[in-house]
């Protein structure tokens, strides 16, 4: 099954 | 903070929409208007929420405040309002308590509530600014079938975007199921149209568990767009009145 990403590894802590 | 929402239902479908994400979350007030963001704890979804000043009347917010509120303890007093009721929201600086107060428009009722502050100490995520390469408008209560149809079949969803239409399709346990929609006008109900907007194909998978739970604004607008880029979080949008809108990010499911 695809590997389900976290949203850290697009958008950034500001 | 002084903010008159017409339709105290708004904030509460807004609420009832997104607490199942997000439990506890600042509402940062500042005088272009209300917004929250929040992600929840597993940091694959996101919730983003603005309503614009434009969205109040009358509206005041004169120094820039975060009400940091658990969601549920929002709902329940959201629950005591009738369906018909303005709401203002009151706070003042430094606060420790939100006021709400609800007025009926034909009668003479009014009620007041206090919800107690907490101090959110939240991660705030940048999220750039992207040409998707497919912006695809379709009635939300389509999509909410489309979704709910899937998980009955798998946990996860491929969305396929082409020039042919959009293909939502998904392989299970017990089979495999497809819907696929073209761009569709219907002068008569507006609502009903499917929009798609296409600069590349797309394609990405997503876990359904999260987008049903979106669907859950369903109520709030007709209509839901769908954002895609590949390789990049997909953004459901649900736009609500004077450009307000709630907004949900999605992590992709990625290779294997």
């Amino acid at each position: 099954a695809p590997f389900q990403k976290d949203l850290y590894n697009f958008f950034i802590k500001s | 903070l002084e903010a008159r929402l017409e339709q105290a239902n708004l904030l509460k479908k807004v609420v009832d929409a997104i607490k199942d994400l997000v439990q506890d979350c600042n509402f940062d007030c500042n005088d272009s208007g209300i917004a929250l963001q929040a992600m929840d704890n597993s940091h694959v979804a996101l919730v983003s929420m603005m309503l614009k000043s434009e969205s109040f009347s009358p509206f005041r917010c004169d120094r820039n405040i975060a009400l940091g509120i658990n969601l549920t303890s929002l709902q329940k007093v959201l629950r005591c309002a009738n369906s018909e009721d303005i709401l203002t929201l009151k706070a003042e600086d430094a606060p420790d308590v939100v006021n709400l107060v609800f007025e009926s428009a034909d009668s003479d009722r009014l009620s007041e509530y206090d919800i107690k502050l907490m101090d959110i100490d939240q991660e705030h995520l940048g999220i750039p600014e992207t040409e998707y390469a497919a912006n695809i408008s379709m009635p939300s209560a389509e999509f909410q079938k489309i979704c709910r149809d899937l998980m009955a079949l798998s946990e996860s969803v491929a969305i396929e975007c082409t020039k042919e239409g959009v293909k939502f399709s998904c392989n299970g346990d017990i089979g495999s199921g497809s819907v696929t929609l073209r761009s569709h006008t219907n002068v008569d109900k507006p609502e009903n149209n499917v929009e798609i907007d296409l600069t590349e194909p797309v394609a990405l998978t997503f876990s359904l568990k999260y987008l049903v739970n979106f669907c859950k604004a369903s109520g709030l607008s007709g209509q839901v767009k769908l954002c895609l880029s590949n390789e990049v979080p997909l953004l459901v949008e649900y736009g609500l009145a004077s450009n307000s809108y709630l907004r949900f990010y999605l992590a992709p499911k990625i290779g294997d």
